[in-house]
């Protein structure tokens, strides 16, 4: 499977809609402190199913919905969208390409959507279940966070090795 | 299902000192098991050695060097399970120029099998980049993409 | 002791809230006693707003700004209570080029009071300094001085 | 106080008597990564008075004693000295240099001098009472450890200010 393309709306400080397309190979994604970079990797890991608040850096759910700046006001909905060329079947759905798309409005209430059906966060997790990629997998590497895997208690780099192994 | 996890574990050990190797140019580091006799519930044990250095605790490396400790063990568990995507958030922080070179050239090993997002301030990681994607806050408190490919040496605005 | 404490206290907020707005050009933020009838006791709480953007919890500041915040909080309690000797081991690091400076800017406002150790990788901290000193490891595991003033502008090895 | 020397003999990978001379104003310290930069810090704060091998990145404190290398032999003696010039007598100690010096044998024992005269640690650690400088203050800034002060929980943070103030 390719990550193809990303898509935020309303999601931290990405108040308007923006798509980041990918190709095969590196991407390098640059830009001044602020400016929203490690926000884009929240968004991933927050469509593939992160549930804890604390590790998108907010105190709730809430928190990664855009909540206003100097010129703008706070917006009523979060939505991120992940699109994957799936022509190796490597994600147990039947189609060329699977788009997964997570959406939480202020009012507390969530959407989740494969293919543009509504589904659960449970299906979400599942899709990407033995493909490596995960919201909490080894294979994404938040700032800050790469020097655990030598510094933590054996006990914590037990749960990385038993997700690979 | 041990069995499963003693392949892995077998094949994740000799990719770590063959990474770990690549990156410090010599040294030896290791994976172990705290208990073999329990290999589904002990811990797991880091050894490091940087070239032309005594064997101590891990503790005692430098940033630099527990980050490219980090990264070599990060990749020895790729080769052994594959995942389709990378995402890297500023990992080259710690490293000097030489070590971020070194990173630099292991990554590019990785990419018959996965894509690759670095976020860096690095000049020398934008380098290694296919597509570089720029991000802006030109209004303030709105993120905005840029793009900027290599190709044509030129920022184009998107 | 109590009286003392407030005092200092009331230095530090008016001294954070002005090197924030210099390191982020603008902004506002403050310190908080969470508990005002208990202020020997009490917990203490930190607001950061950077200019244009809303303010909310500090942690959902990026890895830069969290650096410069600590950075003024830091240096405003050096304002209150100056220490005669300040080490900065890679503090740096997260900040990019335009943050850099501003930081390395706040330092020198400092020289009056203290003597400054910066530890960097980074070459525009190294600009700044009055004495360069470089630490290598010729003979592997074995660190060396080596002298590199600036005024003549060439490595002196000592 | 001005810091004019810091000696170091043996003290982690400073294998050889090694020194630093310390003028009025800023002084960087460059290197590659794992060259001994940041165990000059470990070095000051140690000849201060830190008595927790951990936060000098150790398990034991015999651990700051240089243990070899692939061209030579561990060492028996850990040792650094801090000159002061103490003209304006910010130190409690009646004499225009002050130099403190900590040494760690193998076997276990410790010394501990100020100007040259046998003291205990407790001597050290009281000398540098009310100066600013001590071995955990907040004007030593250890690698990794500058966000702490802002995302430690607030009765870290505490202990920061309660020190300041
Ligand atoms: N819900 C939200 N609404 C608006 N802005 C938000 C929201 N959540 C986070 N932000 C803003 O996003 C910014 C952080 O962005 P991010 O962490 O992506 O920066 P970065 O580009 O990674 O920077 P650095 O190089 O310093 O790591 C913060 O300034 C924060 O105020
Ligand atoms: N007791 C000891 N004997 C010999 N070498 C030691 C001892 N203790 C630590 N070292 C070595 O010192 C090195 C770490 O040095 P230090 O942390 O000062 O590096 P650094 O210059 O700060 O690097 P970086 O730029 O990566 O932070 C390690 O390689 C470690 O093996
Ligand atoms: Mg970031
Ligand atoms: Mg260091």
């Amino acid at each position: 499977m390719k990550l193809r393309k990303l898509e935020l709306h309303g999601f931290k400080s990405f108040a308007d809609r923006t798509d980041f397309v990918f190709e095969d190979g590196i991407t390098a994604i640059v830009g001044p402190n602020g400016c929203g970079k490690s926000n884009l990797v929240d968004a991933v890991r927050w469509v593939l199913g992160e549930q804890s608040a604390k590790s998108l850096r907010g105190s709730q759910m809430m928190d990664v919905i855009f909540n206003g700046s100097a010129t703008r006001k706070s917006q009523g909905l979060a939505e991120v969208t992940l699109t994957f060329d799936n022509t190796d079947r490597a994600l147990s759905c039947d189609s060329d390409f699977v788009g997964v798309t997570r959406k939480l409005y202020r009012s507390g209430e969530s959407e989740y959507l494969i293919n543009k059906n509504a589904c659960r966060l449970k299906d979400i997790r599942e899709l990407f279940l033995d493909t490596g990629l995960g919201y909490d997998s080894y294979s994404i590497i938040e700032q800050g966070k790469v020097e655990l895997l030598v510094q933590s208690s054996s006990i914590e780099r037990r749960a990385v090795f038993d997700e690979a192994a | 299902s041990r069995e499963l996890f003693l392949t892995s574990f077998a094949e994740i050990r000799e990719r770590f000192g063959e990474f770990f190797r690549k990156l410090f140019g010599g040294g030896r580091a290791d994976v172990l098991l705290s208990d073999p006799d329990d290999p589904l519930e002990c811990g797991i044990e880091i050894i490091a050695r940087p070239p032309g250095k005594e064997l101590q605790s891990i503790s005692l490396l430098s940033g630099g060097e527990k980050t490219l400790a980090a990264v070599a063990l990060l990749f020895a568990i790729f080769r052994s399970k594959p995942s389709p995507l990378c995402i890297l958030d500023e990992v080259d922080a710690a490293l000097d120029e030489a070590n971020n070179d070194r990173f630099n050239a292991l990554v590019r090993e990785f990419l018959v099998d996965s894509q690759f997002i670095i976020i860096t301030h690095a000049k020398r990681t934008m380098t290694i980049a296919d597509v570089l994607y720029g991000v802006t806050m030109q209004e303030p408190g709105i993120s905005k993409r840029v793009s900027v490919k290599f190709e044509n040496q030129s920022a184009a605005v998107a």
